[in-house]
């Protein structure tokens, strides 16, 4: 009885805190600096007793009360011809966005893409990443129709980490869970494919394979516990 | 005015109290990534009438305190805390999602009356 009664409380207590059940993490998920920096910023600002707005990001430049980071649970598209084609990589990502509850609005979306850190050194052949928005439903692991994605962003010699602030999409795929199809990526090799450089892209596309990482990170801001700002008068 | 208090019974009186919060004590170790534990602290100690007025108390604290003076049956003057601080939890979500939230009145500061 005493065991039924600490795990109501429990219970209690973890839906207070924002939660529906203790969570049981399947596997281990980095940290971003970003989170870990803000994270040590506001212990360190509790030990010196400084005031703290626990509804403002300072670092992202945005009000907020809550950061998600939202794994990508996406997967790799492959082409039967990619060898002979001009693509480079092929992923769909995705973002499981329902975790955002109704009282909170969201302030910040920004996908983050983690190339690696051979991006920094050696690119071999000239890359170019192209973001879509997947506007209808594929059909199992299909490759998007053209016609069916919405260019998002584009970028010529990508490196390192990007960030594409995706606030609107975010909302749109918040407001409409049905029209969160995902995104997908593609980087694709810029001018012809000769034979001399042919190795050398492989191993360039396998390496962005291996160390590609996508997130989106998002900050909310919940009502109850936050009030809107207040407009500056004139 | 306060009447001081003797040694004996000062530590009766309402005064903060150290108290770690550790994570693994509640199998939450599993899920919260940091901090892996805070000093929460609580409250504690009595609250007599004559030390009402140096208590950090309230003034309703005073008046329950003085009812109880003369009215027995009314119950003492509570230790409770009255003033707390937030503190940042960093976990993982059965989403697999790293979540940064900031949590209200989870530390004890100050106690009263």
């Amino acid at each position: 009885a005493l065991s039924q009664t600490l795990q109501f409380q429990e219970y209690v207590f973890l839906q207070f805190l924002g939660l529906d059940k203790v969570p049981s993490p399947q596997k281990f998920q980095p940290v971003p600096y970003i989170l870990k920096k803000i994270f040590q910023d506001r212990e360190a600002a509790a030990i010196t007793g400084g005031s703290q707005d626990l509804c403002s990001v300072k670092d992202l430049g945005v009000r907020g009360n809550v950061l998600r980071l939202l794994p990508d649970q996406g997967f790799y598209l492959y082409s039967k011809n990619l060898s002979q084609a001009s693509s480079c990589l092929q992923k769909l990502l995705y973002f499981n966005l329902p975790a955002i509850k109704d009282k909170e609005q969201l302030t910040m979306a920004q996908l983050g893409l983690d190339l690696g850190p051979n991006t920094y050194y050696n690119l071999g052949p000239e890359l170019e990443l192209a973001l879509f928005l997947v506007q209808e439903p594929r059909v199992g692991h299909s490759i998007p129709k053209p016609g069916k994605l919405f260019v998002l962003k584009s970028v010529p010699w990508p490196q390192g980490v990007l960030h594409f602030n995706l606030l609107d999409v975010a909302k749109d795929w918040n407001n409409n869970p049905q029209k969160n199809l995902g995104l997908f990526l593609e980087i694709l090799v810029k001018g012809d494919r000769d034979s001399g450089v042919n190795f050398q892209l492989e191993d360039t596309c396998a390496r962005l394979r291996h160390s590609l990482h996508a997130s989106l990170l998002v900050v909310t801001l919940n009502s109850e516990q936050c009030h809107p700002s207040s407009r500056k008068r004139r | 005015s306060a009447i001081p208090a003797n040694k004996a019974s000062c530590k009766n009186l309402c005064h903060r109290h150290q108290l770690f919060i550790n994570f693994r004590d509640l199998g939450w170790q599993k899920w919260i990534i940091a901090p892996k534990g805070f000093m929460a602290n609580y409250c504690h100690g009595e609250c007599p009438f004559s030390l009402t007025t140096s208590l950090n108390s309230s003034n309703y604290a005073f008046m329950q305190a003085l009812m109880h003076a003369v009215d027995p049956e009314t119950p003492q003057a509570v230790c409770i805390p009255t003033k707390l601080s937030p503190i940042s939890m960093l976990y993982q979500d059965n989403d697999d999602n790293v979540i940064l939230r900031h949590y209200e009145d989870m530390v004890v500061d100050e106690c009263g009356c």
